[in-house]
């Protein structure tokens, strides 16, 4: 006669040492997803660019406004970019702004009308305080009378701008290459 | 080009390569998001469009952008195996999108005068030296403009330099474009350091041969040329 099998259980309990090693690892990769996440949303700044259009009542526009490089478009967009980075490196947003960057000049009812280009770094997270916080600046600065920049009533806000995007005009003018001469060593 | 230099990646960001099936044939230089200038005989054995790509980026192998090419336009004057009017249009299928490593060179006006002793630049992927190696890697060169009259001089071209040609390079030899470099661009710096297209690498006898300088179609006597063809 065949003994009758008995059935054996086919699992068995971890050891309390392998449960230790497992809630161990489980706990170190939680761990190191919330600290990257943390890094990455605190941390991680990225560029973000905001385009802003500007009236200058008190300048008449000039043809060569239109001509590339030509000596009275670069000193004035020099004048701008200065008087940007003066209002925003006294500002709460100065270690966030990087520089303006006159795209270009048109003329309008007002005068001249400058569309510019402001560059930031700062961690995504904060786009939306920042965004408000850089407009309510410009706003408030430009509002005074003592400087030549006003802002353009019909386009109020500050508007994000893609990157790639932002980096096609800014690298729109011609003939920007090697600096000459060379730097000697 | 021969006894030049590695260029650095966003010191020539104008420079274009003209390419059939994935070869280096000719340079080129961007003067818009669209159209790119180059020399007229680039195109004496391929003049289909559907042929060529135009690439970016100071290596061949792994360029940082490449595009179609849609139309080539000589001009009407050009014959192939004569050195006049060696100019071309190309218009590219679809617009680059201007970076720190590829955006326009200045294109001069047609009163734009450039001295004789002018320190200019010559870049290309040309050989290093007559029928020499094909680098991989952009390589430049300073050159100096000569003029005309020293140009056309017996021992030099003898009276082949003409109104629409511009000479550079030296008379002792050594540095000097070289084939390959064909179509690509003669640069000056002007104030601010903004470089401005003066010259088309064209043709020359060897490269670098003592009193054989480098000869370049001459932009700014086609600057109607290209307006007209390119509205530029």
């Amino acid at each position: 006669l065949e003994k009758p099998g008995t059935l054996q259980r086919r699992t068995h309990s971890l050891k309390p040492w392998m449960i230790f090693l497992i809630t161990t690892a489980i706990v170190l990769a939680l761990a190191i997803i919330v600290g990257l996440l943390v890094y990455f949303l605190e941390y991680e700044q990225t560029i973000h660019y905001y385009q802003a259009s500007l009236q200058m009542p008190s300048i008449d526009y000039n043809p060569d406004f239109s001509v590339e490089h030509s000596k009275i478009k670069t000193d004035l967009k020099q004048k701008i970019n200065n008087e940007i980075d003066k209002i925003f490196q006294r500002s709460s947003l100065h270690h966030h702004y990087i520089q303006s960057h006159v795209v270009n000049f048109r003329p309008n009812n007002h005068g001249l009308k400058a569309n510019i280009l402001l560059r930031f770094k700062f961690t995504s997270n904060n786009a939306n305080t920042i965004k408000r916080q850089a407009n309510e600046i410009v706003h408030n600065n430009l509002k005074s009378s003592e400087s030549f920049l006003k802002i353009d009533t019909s386009l109020p806000y500050l508007t994000e701008v893609n990157g790639t995007q932002a980096e096609h005009v800014l690298n729109s003018c011609c003939g920007l290459g090697m600096e000459y001469p060379p730097m000697e060593r | 080009v021969t006894h030049g230099q590695i260029a650095s990646q966003a010191a020539w960001p104008w420079q274009a390569s003209l390419q059939m099936d994935g070869t280096h044939f000719c340079g080129a230089s961007l003067i818009s998001a669209t159209w790119l200038l180059t020399a007229a005989h680039c195109f004496d054995n391929q003049k289909n469009p559907k042929m060529w790509m135009a690439s970016f980026g100071t290596t061949l192998r792994a360029p940082l952008v490449r595009r179609k090419v849609q139309s080539i336009i000589v001009h009407e004057n050009y014959a192939p195996h004569k050195h006049e009017d060696d100019i071309a249009v190309v218009k590219l299928a679809t617009p680059v999108l201007f970076s720190e490593n590829v955006h326009r060179v200045c294109l001069p006006n047609a009163t734009f005068e450039v001295l004789p002793k002018s320190k200019v630049f010559v870049t290309g992927w040309g050989a290093l030296k007559a029928s020499g190696p094909f680098p991989n890697t952009l390589r430049q060169v300073e050159v100096e403009v000569l003029s005309s009259d020293v140009c056309n001089r017996v021992y030099v071209y003898g009276g082949a330099v003409s109104s629409g040609m511009i000479c550079a390079g030296f008379l002792a030899g050594e540095r000097d474009a070289c084939e390959g470099d064909s179509g690509g661009p003669l640069v000056i710096a002007q104030d601010q350091n903004i470089w401005y297209l003066i010259g088309i690498v064209s043709w020359g006898i060897g490269c670098g041969k003592e009193n054989k300088p480098g000869l370049y179609t001459k932009v700014t006597h086609y600057r109607d040329w290209i307006k007209s063809k390119a509205n530029i």
